[in-house]
């Protein structure tokens, strides 16, 4: 859909509701030792960008574990969001804003903080189960 | 600003890339020409040159416009959501979602009303930095800040950009300063620089 100005787009499609993420609105205020319906779902989200590692595919469940508020703070330190670890009102309005596809985090490293070329790398515990988050200023 | 790990960048041997449309996607020369403004935004400040050329096979950098699961792994997901997306260098593959409106003017008059309307150049410009080897910045002015509000048009460099871009391969001679290019958004469309680079 290709359009020359705005008001060349039609008002049927002007206002198009988000698919998928405008449902993650739902998950507002969820903390960590929750079990919420769906959660699973915001998991996946994560993983897509590299906030949680695709060694945990398939096995996503709807608690709001230590992997989910993990890949919660790193978000919020990627976008200057206050550190709660939950998913807070303001969290939630930054997930669902349109974005590029390419992960905020790539191979356990994630590189968006403030300064000039900081990495920020995430370790993962050999088992799997429990990630530890480790920062490493370079 | 950022970069991919190990510092992925076009090898020193190619500074002239040339970038080509998927030919199943009819585009408009109006559209084609948002995309020569968008590479020409990195070539005003980076030693690189940017060349549209018909062979999609051939090509350094090959775009085009897809839905849903289009065989890269990364399937698009309809209106909003993920935009586009683009792999570091060598690879030059840049994939946008066809579901999404597409504004290619560069018009914002009555934009912000439109909650379900991209800039297509504003995505480009993000775009391109990752097909030259930039990461996401955490940086919110900068183009390569991930996401995008829509209904707005950011295409203006930021000095993080230029730092990144400048890193990586060096600055471009005729770019004179250290801080980023100025000039409005309307002197830019009506400038000599997009009337040129259309194609």
């Amino acid at each position: 859909w290709f359009f020359p100005n705005t008001t060349a787009i039609p008002p049927s499609l002007r206002n198009t509701t988000r698919v998928f993420w405008d449902a993650f609105s739902n998950f507002t205020g969820c903390h960590h030792g929750q079990n919420v319906d769906g959660l699973f779902r915001i998991k996946k989200y994560f993983q897509r960008f590299g906030y949680i590692p695709e060694t945990y595919s398939g096995n996503f469940t709807d608690d709001f574990d230590d992997i989910l508020k993990n890949a919660v703070e790193l978000y919020q330190k990627n976008f200057r969001l206050n550190v709660t670890g939950q998913l807070d009102a303001l969290t939630i309005k930054h997930i669902v804003v349109p974005r590029c596809g390419n992960p905020d985090v790539v191979n356990g490293t994630s590189l968006m903080h403030n300064g000039r070329r900081k990495t920020f790398e995430v370790n993962f515990s050999p088992g799997g189960k429990v990630p530890r988050l480790h920062t490493v200023k370079h | 600003y950022t970069l991919f790990p190990g510092e992925p960048r076009w090898p020193r041997d190619r500074r002239d890339l040339t970038y080509a449309f998927d030919p199943r996607n009819p585009l408009t020369d109006e559209v084609k020409g948002v995309f020569a403004r968008a590479f020409g935004r990195w070539s005003e400040v980076t030693a690189l040159n940017f060349t549209n050329i018909e062979s999609f096979t051939t090509s350094d950098i090959t775009i085009g416009f897809y839905t849903g699961d289009h065989g890269d792994g990364e399937p698009f997901d309809g209106v909003l959501g993920t935009l586009a997306h683009a792999f570091s260098p060598p690879s030059g593959k840049f994939h946008l979602d066809a579901d999404e409106n597409w504004v290619v003017s560069g018009d914002l008059d009555s934009f912000l009303s439109v909650t379900a309307a991209v800039d297509l150049e504003s995505v480009a410009v993000h775009e391109i930095g990752h097909l030259l080897g930039l990461g996401h910045s955490s940086v919110e002015e900068s183009i390569m800040y991930p996401t995008i509000t829509t209904g707005k048009r950011k295409v203006d460099m930021t000095s993080d950009d230029v730092e990144g871009i400048q890193y990586l391969y060096g600055a471009n001679p005729n770019f004179n300063g250290t801080s980023p290019p100025t000039a409005t958004t309307r002197e830019r469309d009506t400038g000599s620089f997009g009337a040129a680079a259309r194609i």
